[in-house]
């Protein structure tokens, strides 16, 4: 008497709501915010390919691993998110330190020329994230102001 | 009804105002161009009466509505640009709305933010309940999956104001979902589901201190902040009340299946995280959830305390009877207790656990717990017989507590309380007896005081059995919960461990046990991962 | 007899906590560390 029995005629809609709805399932992207880049286009890839993210690929030693043309990538490209947080986590432990106004991030070439409270001063590589590549800057001011 | 002439007009003109004003910076500071906004909303009359208000939110959220409708059959663009410009408009529409909660009244006008924002959600859901009605099956769940979850996420997100009204805003989405639960508007089930399953949501529903954790395994000083867990246990149980009758046929449709495999993921979450939660909500759980539905079961009965260790239970010569554990009683919620009725029953009920008469009392119970439908599987009131067992079971340890003794075989015989189990297990028909040796085994959970109990009284109903029927009953429903995959809870492991390995209940030499070469060979084989 | 719901993409072992990273009832692996959202310095909000 505990095994199946006939749906009734208010389960049996409830049914047919639930099939309509399995038409038309929610998707990944609306529960995320918007992404302006890289937005959630599932593309099926070969069973041998990688289905998942690799194992410890959320974790800060994954992401220093990284080349630095790569962090930069995922800096720009991925804001807002977690892997933004810790693309520049890996890129501080680099010595890039962020300039807020310019919203680029620098490396210091050389010793500074010049260090006061204020700003420091001399060679710097810093990344063209319009031009997207490494560009040096000599004589330089890193305004402290401006480090993020 | 009767909108005011013009409004659909102004709430367009504004709605389109508001997306200048957002695309032109959407993340940088909204709040700097709110005001002047505002300053609009007032000249187009929308802020000069709590009437206008609402319909300016009705009317908006139609058309956040409308607009998905119209976008969503698109086949000119790809699924995933359509969702894109649609979320822009809803996102910047939700925007407006977390920045009119946020600044209506002070920053202390904690009431008058709340009541804005219950408003809101009264409208979403209204809309919503229409549109599910009108559409049918052509019902989307889309712009309003979009509506509440981006509603959401902004308004938990880092800000000292919202920080000030979380408490109620949590409560205002607990109760909107479940007004939306899947029994009501199973167009929007798959939606509503990954709503209350979302990562933050669950995180701020669930989330305790260590210390909090901890208190509450057991039942001492209760925890001031319990209510999110109360919300959330009263989602789940309408999601299992929705699933219960798909469960029932075990052929499961396409998408009945997929709905149950995104549920044992949420459990599964809630099992690693948050057993504590399961551990304490067990009881109103197992009520709703189909007697076939092994597994999930299992899977809720087999949470324990996070800083408990659990004893092997295939260790050779485990004592239970030692385990410091069991002299403690798990915190249930709700109080089960409530679910005993009529008040008159509860009273002689009580009447019999003290003074052990009369004995027409006994025949009563079983009558009592019998419902007059008699369509299989509803002939016993399942919250009654569950009720009925768990609070004769913690009356039975109470009375033997306060005799200076701990449960055990010889402590729980010859007592009302036992006196009611024999009778139940005798006396009903194969599918009550069925049902209420499952009440029973739901109590084999962590170690602790009922589980422990609950143990000894299914083993001694087996030893004490005037029928081999009961015996195989007993044996069936320790069985069908351990031939499932895993997880298994401890106190079943160990009680069937008992079972097969104390010569005192002679489990093999009986019957049923050798009545097919298949059976005996799974009892073998059961007994061989259990040794 | 059940499901094995070790082969449910949820990382059962971890010694952590896993809704952080939970993608959904229907995900069948946690979320990417870009699907998660992270509330960093306003600075690095630059789009």
């Amino acid at each position: 008497p505990l095994g199946p029995v006939p749906l009734s005629k208010d389960h049996q809609f409830q049914f047919t709501m639930l099939e309509s709805a399995f038409l038309h399932l929610p998707h990944p992207s609306d529960s995320e915010r918007i992404k302006l880049y890289l937005p959630r286009n599932p593309c099926p890839t070969p069973h041998y390919y990688n289905q998942g993210p690799l194992p410890h690929s959320d974790s800060l030693e994954f992401f220093q691993r990284l080349s630095t043309e790569t962090l930069f990538f995922i800096f720009y490209y991925m804001e807002g998110s977690k892997a933004q947080y810790l693309a520049a986590k890996a890129l501080k432990k680099q010595s890039w330190r962020f300039h807020t106004k310019y919203m680029m991030w620098f490396q210091r070439h050389e010793e500074p020329k010049l260090i006061n409270e204020e700003y420091e001063q001399g060679t710097y590589i810093y990344f063209d994230y319009e031009k997207w590549g490494q560009r040096k800057k000599e004589g330089f001011t890193f305004e402290y102001k401006y480090l993020e | 009804f009767d909108d005011p002439p013009g409004l659909l007009e102004k709430t367009e003109y504004l709605l389109k105002e508001w997306l200048t004003i957002y695309s032109a910076a959407p993340n940088r500071d909204p709040g700097k161009t709110f005001s002047a906004y505002i300053h609009q909303m007032n000249v187009q009359g929308i802020l000069k009466s709590d009437d206008i208000i609402t319909r300016f939110f009705r009317l908006s959220t139609q058309m956040m509505v409308e607009l998905c409708y119209r976008q969503i059959p698109d086949q000119t663009q790809s699924p995933s640009t359509v969702r894109a410009k649609l979320f822009h408009t809803i996102d910047a529409y939700v925007k407006l709305i977390v920045l009119l909660v946020k600044h209506s009244g002070d920053a202390n006008a904690i009431t008058t933010k709340t009541n804005l924002l219950n408003k809101v959600l009264g409208i979403v859901v209204g809309v919503l309940l229409q549109d599910h009605d009108v559409q049918a099956t052509d019902f989307h769940q889309l712009p309003y999956h979009r509506i509440l979850i981006t509603l959401f996420l902004d308004l938990n997100a880092p800000d000292p104001v919202l920080e000030s009204i979380n408490y109620p805003i949590l409560a205002a989405f607990c109760h909107t979902f479940h007004l939306l639960r899947p029994r009501k508007v199973p167009g929007f089930a798959y939606a509503w589901l990954e709503l209350i399953s979302h990562r933050i949501f669950i995180g701020r529903l669930l989330g305790l201190t260590p210390q909090q954790k901890r208190q509450r395994a057991y039942d001492q000083t209760p925890v001031t902040d319990v209510q999110g867990w109360n919300f959330y246990a009263q989602l789940l149980i309408d999601l299992f009340k929705y699933l219960a009758p798909f469960l029932r046929n075990a052929e499961l449709a396409k998408p009945v299946q997929l709905l149950y495999k995104g549920t044992l993921r949420v459990l599964l979450i809630l099992l690693h995280d948050f057993p504590e939660f399961l551990c304490e909500f067990h009881y109103g759980f197992c009520d709703v959830i189909p007697p076939n539905c092994i597994q999930m079961r299992n899977l809720i009965l087999s949470a324990f305390p996070r800083n408990m260790r659990l004893p092997d239970p295939f260790t050779p010569n485990l004592k239970v009877d030692v385990l410091q554990e069991i002299s403690l009683s798990p915190k249930i919620s709700p109080d089960f207790q409530c679910y005993i009725q009529p008040s008159s029953f509860k009273k002689d009920l009580d009447l019999y656990l003290k003074t052990r008469a009369p004995v027409t009392f006994l025949s009563e119970i079983r009558t009592t717990m019998q419902q007059s439908c008699c369509e299989p599987g509803m002939r016993y009131n399942l919250s009654l017989l569950n009720a009925i067992v768990l609070y004769v079971g913690t009356q039975a340890i109470q009375h033997i507590r306060s005799k200076g003794l701990v449960p055990n075989t010889s402590t729980i015989a010859h007592s009302a309380h036992m006196d009611i189990f024999q009778n139940l297990s005798v006396d009903l028909d194969t599918e009550g007896r069925y049902l209420f040796l499952n009440a029973i085994a739901n109590q084999l959970r962590f170690p602790n005081s009922h589980t422990h109990y609950f143990s000894c009284t299914l083993l001694y109903l087996f030893a004490e059995a005037n029928s081999e029927a009961i015996q195989e009953q007993i044996t069936r429903v320790l069985l069908e919960r351990l031939i499932v995959n895993r997880p298994h809870p401890w106190g079943l492991l160990i009680t069937f461990i008992e079972l097969i390995k104390n010569p005192a209940y002679k489990f093999w030499h009986h019957e049923f046990v050798h009545c097919a070469p298949e059976i005996e060979k799974l009892f073998e084989s059961v007994a061989r991962s259990c040794m | 007899l059940g499901q094995d719901l070790t082969a449910l993409g949820l990382n059962l072992n971890s010694p952590e906590n896993i809704y952080p990273t939970f993608a959904g009832p229907w995900a069948d692996a946690p979320c990417r560390p870009q699907d998660v959202e992270f509330h960093g310095p306003p600075e690095y909000i630059i789009n």
